[in-house]
């Protein structure tokens, strides 16, 4: 913030921060275009950036300590921190995508990294209406794209998550075998445990049966 | 095969083992991997996977270490970096006997030896001649490393330091092998010389007889007792009374002390928190990949489980048809695929910067240290809210031992805690950004 402030130029995973944004965002609509969503979320980013600046410079001027400051607006920093984290994670989901040569992969999985941007811009809607970077009308439209992509993604699910690749040992989970065998695999799961191998738990012997029998 | 299942499989829009092949690191690792498991699927000796589930803290100590070395032994070394993936694959309600032996003890000699210590040192660490761990927190004392009190005053003379754990607050605390297991460690302490306080420096300290493995003079360890998951680890503590040790047991590749006690500063004060990077790496990885096997776990039953009837008459229907469903597991689903991506991105970088960091070029270490602690942070909150999500998708199985659930998500939910607690790891990501 203290370089953007100076007109410095910054590098490395903070570089997007350079960029103006002064545009408004109309390219953000139904479409859902990654590269659209993914320069909103920037703009957000760096808005919350230089908001939680000036708040943190205003304490500073105003006689408190940087540390003071800092600790002031701690929760928003973590916020804006996390707001930065989050455009770390869809920039390096689209440019993976923007790699992958097989057209039916590259298409399911822009799928799901629209689904992931315009879940994450739903879920924080309040920043970007605190910033005016969004409409209500553009807020409608996304919302309504947001569920389409759901019926996008439904018939690849299993094979989203078949392609993890984790054997049943693995996943050591009765629910989530590979052949899907449920049922029988919790019971088969329940012959294991130690308290059902006696009919009569010792502890009923013990306490309960003589209780009752008091 | 349950034919839902099948008819999920047949329909889908793309090969799978396509996905698997991006996200693992290419066909080669992939068929590696299988074929390692394969090897070890018939094993007499791994058969017991469920048994764990069952055992007391103490039972789960005992058993870990024992199948650990058994896979070591079977394997060998050729194989280091598949033993966390093969011991998950074989038993993944336990963690490896000793898993921060790799993760910190090793890598940290490896990047803070100077080659005469490395020459000692590494092979020792990289055949298992020897088991680490390490000790940086303190019972009082975690992130705020300024405040570490346990000392380490130089004794010219004898050309030796003097290692003092002196109050309750500074008893060393490591959740990870050092209280039982581990019979050396890396230990931060604050550098004394000539009653001059130069801050903290690793040191290596052996804590246990390598002959009958009883504490060595001054050195008491043990557990500081049960916690929230991972209890195949010991949850260790140690304190020192007046430990004795060589001065060539400071890790000197950067800072030094001389013999006469002079002390030389190398030039890159940060260079201590290398390993603790590596591992925070690591943890976005294990966060993704805990997150990917939830999801498999949750969509897979979704598809078998069927409920309600979207029309009268019409009969029940997989789960997963329904919109709720949708939209609470592709939510857990496309993150897991935004952390793998963002995982790969930053595995590499942080594999440029240490190496260049190696050879003395230190301008990118802070920016990997912001980015490391914020994707720490967030990987593990993620991972941790949509893995409860997946048990809640699974309904009351869910919370059954037998889906995996609950397993996975206290694993996870503990990540938020261990290697820096998230809202002090974000916030150092939210000092860099207001800084630069």
């Amino acid at each position: 913030a203290r370089d953007i402030f100076q007109g410095k130029n910054l590098v490395g995973f903070v570089s997007y921060l350079n960029a103006n944004y002064t545009t408004e965002h109309q390219d953000v609509d139904s479409n859902l275009h990654l590269s659209a969503l993914l320069r909103l979320c920037q703009h957000r980013s760096k808005r919350m950036l230089l908001y939680i600046s000036e708040l943190v410079f205003e304490k500073i001027n105003s006689g408190s300590s940087l540390e003071q400051a800092f600790n002031m607006w701690s929760n928003e920093i973590k916020n804006m921190a996390v707001a930065v984290c989050q455009v770390y994670t869809m920039e390096k989901f689209i440019e993976a995508i923007g790699q992958i040569k097989e057209n039916c992969l590259a298409s399911v999985l822009t799928d799901v990294c629209k689904f992931y941007c315009v879940f994450n811009i739903v879920e924080n809607i309040g920043d970007f209406l605190q910033f005016n970077l969004l409409t209500q009308e553009q807020i409608k439209l996304l919302k309504t794209a947001m569920y389409n992509q759901l019926s996008k993604i439904r018939p690849s699910a299993v094979a989203l998550v078949d392609a993890f690749d984790f054997s049943d040992r693995l996943l050591h989970s009765a629910l989530g075998r590979y052949d899907g065998q449920v049922y029988q695999a919790l019971y088969d799961y329940a012959k294991l445990a130690p308290i059902n191998s006696k009919e009569v738990h010792d502890s009923c012997k013990e306490h309960l049966l003589p209780f009752l029998k008091e | 095969i349950h034919p839902n299942l099948i008819k999920e499989r047949k329909g889908a829009t793309f090969d799978p083992y396509t996905l698997t092949c991006l996200l693992w690191g290419g066909d080669e690792v992939v068929k590696h991997k299988r074929n390692l498991v394969a090897s070890l699927e018939n094993d007499p000796n791994l058969q017991d996977e469920n048994l764990s589930d069952f055992l007391s803290q103490e039972e789960k100590i005992d058993f870990a270490i024992k199948k650990t070395i058994y896979l070591f032994r079977k394997l060998g070394m050729n194989e280091r970096e598949y033993f966390m993936f093969l011991f998950q694959n074989f038993y993944p309600s336990q963690q490896l006997g000793f898993p921060l032996h790799f993760a910190m003890f090793a890598s940290t000699l490896k990047l803070l030896c100077n080659p005469e210590q490395a020459n000692y040192w590494l092979p020792k660490a990289f055949n298992l001649e020897i088991v680490g761990s390490y000790a940086q927190t303190e019972l009082g004392h975690g992130t705020f490393l300024k405040g570490l009190e346990t000392t380490a005053v130089y004794d010219p003379l004898n050309e030796e330091f003097v290692l003092n754990t002196p109050t309750i607050t500074s008893t060393k605390w490591w959740s990870g092998q050092l209280g039982k297991v581990a019979n050396y460690c890396i230990i931060i302490a604050q550098l004394y010389i000539k009653n001059k306080c130069y801050g903290n420096h690793p040191f290596v300290l052996q804590i246990r007889s390598l002959e009958d493995h009883s504490f060595m003079p001054g050195v008491i360890t043990g557990d500081i007792g049960p916690k929230m998951a991972l209890n195949s680890i010991d949850n260790g503590f140690m304190k020192l009374d007046n430990v004795r040790i060589p001065r060539n047991q400071l890790l000197m590749k950067y800072d030094q002390v001389l013999k006469d006690g002079t002390y030389i500063s190398g030039p890159n004060k940060k260079s201590m928190y290398a390993s603790m990077m590596t591992v925070r790496c690591a943890i976005i990885m294990a966060s993704a990949q805990s997150l990917a096997a939830a999801c498999t776990i949750a969509v897979r039953y979704s598809v078998v489980r069927q409920q309600s009837e979207a029309e009268q008459g019409a009969g029940e229907q997989s789960v997963l048809n329904f919109q709720t469903q949708q939209y609470r597991l592709f939510s857990a689903l496309s993150t897991t695929y935004a952390l793998f991506f963002a995982w790969k991105s930053v595995n590499e970088a942080c594999q440029q910067i240490l190496t260049d960091a190696a050879q003395g070029k230190t301008d990118q270490f802070l920016f990997l240290h912001s980015i490391l602690a914020g994707l720490k942070s967030q990987s593990t909150w993620l991972a941790t809210k949509y893995i409860q999500t997946c048990r809640e998708c699974c309904g009351g199985h869910g919370v059954s031992s037998a889906s995996g659930l609950p397993l996975l998500e206290s694993h996870t939910a503990v990540s938020c805690t261990y290697e820096g607690d998230n809202t002090v790891m974000i916030l150092q990501t939210g000092k860099f950004l207001l800084k630069c």
